[in-house]
């Protein structure tokens, strides 16, 4: 604060040995990032994720990035967040497909578009079509009511994305987005793979910090 | 603005790398591999003051050291070696539910310093 008639702040160099900088430095670093992240310690990883799920994950979002560039302070201010699947309940035709969020997420974010990507390989030498349904469930509802559905009709192997909607982004939102995966057709549920290695379900979640007044001095 | 190097004392920036394997934090951070923090570091005569990348000129530099013979005698207040430009650190980490997450945090790495 050069207002103040203490020593100046970048002087410190007469005052601290090499060693006591270092330290103060890494100090003020952690420290930085810590606060700039709005976390009060380091997370500890509870959950953690393959090392090929990863890779896989950030190979298909790599080259999406959106067309218009937003302006700098907006860019800011946003950020995104991937959450791989915790399968859930399933059954010969359905699987179900839990997503957690926390921290930043909750309270005072916006979410603004949440993808979901999958992947499915249909049985070596078979042509057939597959509809799969995506139910978005109410959070924390113990007989988990339908919000929305989506019909997707699958007919190759590889990832899929499907954009989930406002009630998706809603329960993102409150820091748990349940989905529900029923096979339609005749396929055999095996071709459906999850969570398998690097083919693990995602959902991508572009957040956007919201409540801020901007008051402008004129 | 102008690197630190020698034993020159006027206001630099250095150049500090933390290395986030160094401090065991590789395993929630993903990338990058470390903070280009940097700092400002350095003397700031009263000539100086108010100059970004301090002397841009000569001239300058003379008309500098007018302006703050003549506030000497007014008013005390020093210039401090301060950061004139900063980037943003982008950052892909876990958080505590291990979803990942990619932000940049506006205003990290100093870029350039100056007297203020």
């Amino acid at each position: 604060n050069p207002k103040t008639d203490g020593p100046c702040p970048a002087c410190w160099d007469a005052t601290f040995d090499l060693e006591s900088q270092r330290e103060l430095l890494l100090d003020l670093a952690k420290k930085s990032i810590l606060d700039k992240l709005h976390l009060s310690q380091r997370p500890t990883l509870s959950r953690p994720v393959s090392r090929g799920a990863l890779k896989t994950a950030l190979q298909r979002l790599r080259g999406r990035r959106r067309e218009t560039l937003l302006e700098h302070d907006q860019r800011q201010e946003e950020y995104e967040i991937i959450s791989f699947a915790d399968t859930g309940l399933s059954s010969i035709n359905q699987t179900r497909l839990e997503f957690h969020f926390s921290g930043r997420t909750t309270g005072g974010v916006e979410v603004q578009q949440t993808r979901f990507m999958f992947f499915v390989q249909f049985p070596p030498n078979a042509t057939q079509t597959m509809n799969i349904r995506v139910l978005v469930l109410r959070p924390y509802d113990t007989n988990l009511t339908l919000t929305s559905q989506y019909l997707l009709q699958v007919d190759a192997s590889g990832w899929h994305q499907l954009l989930l909607g406002p009630e998706a982004q809603a329960a993102c939102s409150q820091g748990h987005l349940t989905l529900e995966l029923v096979l339609e057709s005749q396929a055999a549920h095996s071709s459906l793979i999850l969570g398998g290695f690097s083919h693990r379900p995602f959902v991508a979640a572009q957040v956007r910090v919201e409540g801020k007044h901007r008051v402008r001095r004129r | 603005g102008i690197n630190c190097q020698g034993a020159s004392r006027m206001c630099c920036r250095q150049e500090f790398f933390v290395d986030f394997r160094e401090i065991g934090w590789h395993d929630w951070i993903i990338q990058p591999e470390g903070y280009a923090m940097n700092f400002c570091t350095g003397q700031c005569p009263l000539h100086v003051a108010g100059m970004p990348g301090i002397s841009a000129s000569f001239h300058t530099a003379v008309l500098n050291l007018l302006k703050a013979n003549a506030a000497s005698s007014t008013a005390g207040g020093g210039s401090c070696c301060v950061p004139t430009s900063r980037r943003p650190l982008s950052l892909l980490y876990y958080d505590r539910d291990s979803n990942i997450v990619k932000t940049d945090i506006p205003d990290m790495v100093v870029e350039a310093c100056g007297c203020s």
